[in-house]
């Protein structure tokens, strides 16, 4: 099978991005210029849905955080409209 | 609870709902009667009334859709997300679309529709997700009976919020989620579980890992989504790899995440009498396993599989110390950790003594 390339890391991070973008309003981001405050933005959406679900606040993608992002879901978002 | 940004809400507490087209996987009387159940949910707490109409105009249109269906919101296919809808307005406003490549149920498997439409209506009606793990507009999906099913408090309180109290003279209320440091908490059951324990609290559980300092809470229908609420006694069988959940005279055994076939069983299988009709508490420890009954306790050999002749004998007799009905008990390093109320005791098996006295949630790292 053509096996996915990408590393788990890379997995990790889409799914985290993907999961942000849909439930938490994170800019997509598309220029390269772009990126460095991207960081920061991940970080700070990434600790208001840690909030959310009442996990530690670590800003980091660990496992418990993947963990609640795998889980079927409504698709509305969590916050904004 | 949270409403939708802007608090949109119906100027009408009678609406319509129309189910536009239908899934493959249940019948239609299924669907319609599902959909009735979900919407009854709301109408029960709250002066709204909803009516099935087949004309075009109705208020919330009911669609199963897949991919892009045309609302900017594709679907993901199976799993992922199940389905979305949209706040309270005209056109497109109210409606739900649920994710047609889910596999859609009326039973415990994935994924049951009803505890989905009833969320979804809920944002129907102008409101958004709750970060209660108990409530229904909680964002991840858990199966709920409808036939048991009663709407929690956080939910009662979002509608009522919006739409004011139920015509009803005496005002529903519903379960509220516990609280790990609550110092009121109490346990219903505890059993290890491949060295996990687990802490079993009306239709909730906490799982605490031994060498993480984290502890999930999250619904036991979502490891176990046939077992009832409400589980009374736990343990772990080790030798078996199981662990058997107790509620009234029925008796469920689980195999890591897996409900082993044909239970529930009926507690006389063990050689209780028939005057037993429920057990309090319930612990495993070399071949022996230890049923607690008011004040009194049983004793099951495992190896033979039968009680063992000379029971029930008094708790407070062969556990000095330990005088009240046990809620909930489990096994650590030979000590039996007694919980009644919010107190625990550890009882040091072979010295025969209790050895410590503390607050139950200190168990949840409170």
């Amino acid at each position: 099978f053509p096996v996915s390339s990408a590393s788990p890391e890379e997995k990790n991070r889409n799914i985290v991005q993907n999961y942000l973008e849909k439930f938490y309003q994170l800019p997509r981001y598309t220029y390269k210029s772009e990126r460095k405050s991207k960081t920061n933005v991940i970080v700070e959406t990434l600790k208001r849905m840690q909030r959310f679900f009442g996990l530690n606040e670590t800003g980091k993608p660990n496992e418990e955080t993947l963990e609640m992002m795998r889980k079927p879901r409504c698709g509305v978002p969590d916050s904004g409209g | 609870f949270m409403r939708t940004p802007g608090n949109p809400k119906w100027e009408k507490t009678q609406l319509t709902y129309r189910i536009v087209n239908y899934t493959p996987n249940l019948t239609r009387t299924d669907i319609e009667a599902l959909i009735e159940e979900a919407f009854k949910v709301w109408s029960d707490v709250s002066p709204l009334t909803f009516n099935r109409t087949l004309d075009k105009e109705a208020d919330i249109q009911i669609s199963f859709a897949r991919k892009d269906h045309g609302d900017n919101s594709p679907f993901d296919g199976p799993d992922g997300i199940l389905a979305h809808a949209f706040q309270p307005g005209p056109g497109i406003g109210g409606d739900v679309h649920f994710d047609a490549e889910e596999t859609w149920t009326k039973t415990p498997e994935n994924y049951n529709l009803f505890p989905v439409a009833a969320h979804e209506f809920g944002h129907s009606l102008g409101l958004a997700h709750s970060s209660d793990p108990g409530a229904l507009m909680y964002p991840n999906y858990a199966f709920s009976d409808p036939s048991t099913y009663t709407l929690h408090q956080d939910d009662i309180n979002g509608i009522q919020a919006i739409y004011g109290p139920s015509s009803n003279p005496v005002q529903p209320t519903g379960p509220t989620t516990p609280t790990a440091c609550d110092p009121r908490l109490t346990f219903d059951a505890i059993t290890t579980l491949r060295g996990e324990t687990l802490f079993f609290k009306d239709k909730y559980v906490w799982r605490k890992h031994p060498r993480l300092r984290m502890i999930e809470f999250n619904l036991i229908s979502l490891y176990w989504p046939s077992l009832p609420n409400g589980i009374q006694a736990a343990y772990e069988d080790f030798d078996r790899d199981l662990i058997f959940v107790f509620k009234g005279t029925q008796y469920w055994a689980l195999s890591g995440y897996d409900t082993q076939q044909g239970y529930p069983k009926h507690i006389s299988n063990y050689g209780f009498p028939s005057s037993v009709q429920a057990i309090d508490a319930a612990v495993s420890y070399r071949g022996k396993t230890y049923f607690f009954v008011n004040y009194q306790f049983w004793r099951y050999d495992d190896q033979s599989q039968s009680m063992e002749p000379g029971y029930p004998q008094s708790i407070e007799e062969f556990f000095p110390g330990i005088n009240s009905r046990v809620d909930a008990v489990f096994q650590e390093n030979s000590f039996f950790l007694f919980f009644s109320g919010p107190r625990y005791h550890a009882f040091d098996f072979h010295a025969r003594r209790i050895t410590r006295v503390g607050k139950s949630n200190r168990w949840l790292n409170c």
